[in-house]
């Protein structure tokens, strides 16, 4: 296998793919299919996320194109040359261009998109051509049958260089197990740091903490020991920015970066998607926190010094939002970390300050050290 | 070369083009700073490319456009550089 000079790479294990033009020789569906397959093709060696959106600039733009389309790689027409991509990096970083001059199809009569795909996502992950014929970087065209498609040894070989090999995680996990040997701890009960979220699961409460959470019964603050994050959430790696439940429909949502997961208990159900599909504007990149509101089914999401109110059973952002935290509940000061509702009362965590706000006097009733909740 | 000679003017002249088309796009390092280079007369930057072309597919080195060169040549393949930088 071979890097492109100065070996780009992704800086991110989290990457954003959007298909902006289709072809005519095949279904928007096909395309998009054979598009995803192409990405799970690498994503099972490297411990890289492919997330699609429909909208904005993603880091690898999808097109197909026809003869000189501006980017200094005109293409052919018929045969010869079927697509290009770029190493990573930002702007044309990434991007993947199909000859659109090219018949394209899912089986084998004519390009199977899927194999050029694949390869040329390689090319957008950091691979440069590889001299082995036998692999999908080589540079010449050879049908791969998408269904029974294994990256070849030499391209896993040249991948996992650049990031690593992905953990395989044996089966869905049903209960955090303690690892053996305790990773590095966060000491919260000497610290001034707050948690990064706090969320019901159940009938527990969870709070995570860069790779760490800890469970703990709500009213029994004991027996409360940290998990390793991967242990029970091999998806969300580390440092949830927010999470928050809807006990009612048996569902939890997390989020990292501009990006969610939901899960039913511990299992996660399906791939990450997008923030943006809650309906925030785009310069919000991340959730500080997040708490689900029972009564009045609505999900408040705290991004710096204001807050959203989303409809839960509208699906929808309310209008009128955002508005600024602090004005809004009274006796809550400093950044939101994280929050969450318990018996009518949502409880801020505010670097070492836990806020403990009742909604019908609309103030704060008392302050908590946030280590507590652990037992500190 | 036996396939060489045995290729008529016209199709030795159109493998010729094709090869340097193919050359250009695929074995020419792009962007960045230029610079010039001075070669002995030996040196033909045609057969230099060739070779290295021959080089990375694993064909028998020869310098010329013989059948299992242009074989290759005349492959569908990905747009981007065998020679990058």
């Amino acid at each position: 296998y071979r890097l492109f000079p100065g070996e780009p790479k992704w800086k991110k294990n989290i990457l954003t793919y959007r298909i902006s033009k289709y072809t005519p020789s095949m279904s928007p569906t096909e395309v998009d299919k054979a598009i995803q397959m192409a990405l799970h093709a690498w994503s099972t060696a490297v411990p890289l996320n492919f997330v699609r959106i429909n909208s904005g600039e993603a880091d690898i733009m999808i097109s197909f194109e026809t003869g000189d389309h501006g980017d200094s790689y005109p293409f052919d027409g018929p045969r010869g040359t079927l697509a290009h991509a770029f190493a990573p990096g930002e702007g044309l970083g990434g991007d993947t261009h199909f000859d659109n001059a090219e018949k394209w199809t899912m089986g084998t009569n004519g390009f199977n998109l899927f194999t050029v795909a694949a390869h040329e996502f390689g090319h957008a992950l950091g691979l440069g051509h590889s001299t082995d014929p036998s692999a999908l970087m080589y540079p010449t065209y050879k049908y791969q049958n998408p269904y029974r498609f294994h990256l070849p040894k030499d391209d896993v070989k040249g991948i996992q260089a650049l990031y690593g090999p992905r953990k395989i995680f044996p089966g869905k996990p049903t209960m955090p197990h303690i690892p053996p040997h305790k990773p590095s701890i966060p000491d919260l009960c000497d610290s001034s740091s707050s948690f990064d979220a706090v969320t019901m699961l159940g009938k527990e409460l969870l709070f995570f903490k860069d790779r760490i959470f800890w469970r703990r019964q709500v009213h029994l603050p004991t027996g409360i020991r940290p998990s390793t994050i991967t242990s029970s959430f091999p998806q969300l790696m580390s440092n949830v920015d927010a999470a928050y439940e809807v006990a009612e429909r048996g569902i939890a949502f997390f989020f990292k970066g501009p990006h969610y997961w939901v899960t039913r208990g511990f299992h996660m159900q399906g791939p990450p998607r997008t923030i943006y599909d809650f309906g925030f504007p785009r310069h919000v990149q991340r959730i500080d926190a997040a708490v689900y509101l029972k009564e009045p089914q609505k999900t408040l999401f705290f991004v710096g010094e204001e807050y959203y109110s989303y409809d839960e059973r509208k699906k929808k952002m309310e209008k009128d939002y955002p508005k600024n935290t602090e004005e809004e509940f009274s006796g809550v000061s400093g950044h939101i970390d994280a929050a969450v509702e318990l018996n009518g009362y949502i409880y801020f965590f505010s670097g070492r300050k836990t806020f403990k706000y009742d909604t019908e006097k609309e103030d704060v009733v008392s302050v908590v050290k946030s280590s507590s909740w652990i037992g500190c | 070369d036996p396939n060489l000679l045995a290729a008529t003017p016209r199709t030795f002249r159109s493998n010729y083009h094709l090869a340097q088309a193919y050359l250009d796009k695929y074995y020419t390092k792009k962007g960045g700073p230029q610079a010039g280079e001075m070669v002995a007369r030996e040196s033909n930057p045609m057969i230099r490319r060739i070779k290295e072309l021959q080089i990375f597919f694993g064909l028998k080195v020869t310098g010329k456009l013989d059948q299992n060169t242009m074989n290759v040549i005349k492959k569908p393949r990905c747009g981007v550089p065998d020679v990058a930088n």
